[in-house]
């Protein structure tokens, strides 16, 4: 973990939250 | 087990070339490109499913000059649903899967083991989010492939429909193809190349190309990186 660069860390981080609050809305996408 | 690939290099989605991955930073901060893309595609007419920002790096150990990821923003789709596998055949249960693993490997990675007992991955994982995913793993030689070939050239790209991606002598064009994607663009700007897919077929329009130089801080004018200059 501590090697995965910081930006990339982020991409991740970011993906993650946008797939969960596509998850959990009812409407799919913006 | 899915291995997509770049016409560049070839590469497996796991946890473990993320890791090796030592590039150096962005040429933005990571914030403020991902309010850039999200400013691109958010705020459009058409329905671009992801923006991708390639980063143009200099590789002193092969004397080569690189594009890799520097910032993406997935936005989603309306046909989410659609598979490459036929939903309930054994295909379609092992590739989800294998999917669902890898998410669960990375979520770990940069979220720590869950405690809540909860699943962190959950719903199907698609194949236009894995194309996205598996995009965080690709780099391009300049020159070669979509965005490889908008940089050298300092000319955008722009492939739209299903036999127009097939027949473009580009892996990622192909494999975004299978991925769902109908419409890919290769936008080149200072310091590497901004890519947009779409699962819809969106026709080759001066309107989005404009706001991504404008919102790139790049000339409105023609003209273009050319292989590593400008910005």
């Amino acid at each position: 973990n501590g090697d995965m660069p910081l930006y990339r860390k982020k991409s991740l981080q970011r993906f993650f939250e946008k797939r969960k609050e596509r998850l959990t809305s009812a409407a799919p996408y913006p | 087990q899915l291995q997509p690939s770049s016409s560049a290099t070839t590469t497996t989605i796991t946890t473990n070339n993320i890791n090796n991955d030592t590039r150096n930073g962005s040429f933005f901060n990571q914030d403020s490109l991902q309010q850039r893309l999200q400013l691109l595609i958010d705020g459009s007419m058409e329905s671009w499913t992801y923006a991708i920002f390639w980063q143009s790096s200099f590789e002193p150990v092969s004397n080569t000059s690189m594009l890799g990821w520097g910032d993406g923003y997935y936005r989603g789709c309306e046909d989410e649903k659609k598979t490459l596998a036929v939903p309930g055949t054994e295909e379609y249960i092992a590739v989800q899967a294998h999917r669902k693993n890898v998410l669960r490997e990375l979520n770990s990675l940069i979220s720590g083991p869950s405690t809540s007992g909860e699943d962190s991955v959950g719903d199907e994982v698609t194949d236009t989010e894995w194309f996205f995913l598996v995009s965080m793993t690709q780099s391009f030689v300049t020159g070669i492939g979509l965005p490889g070939m908008a940089f050298f050239t300092g000319v955008p790209s722009w492939v739209a429909g299903t036999d127009q991606l097939v027949s473009t002598p580009c892996e990622r064009a192909r494999h975004a193809q299978v991925s769902g994607m109908q419409t890919l663009v290769c936008v080149p700007v200072g310091n590497g190349v901004v890519e947009l897919g779409s699962t819809e077929i969106i026709f080759q329009n001066s309107g989005i190309l404009n706001k991504v130089r404008l919102v790139f801080n790049f000339d409105v004018q023609d003209g273009g990186g050319g292989g590593g200059g400008g910005g």
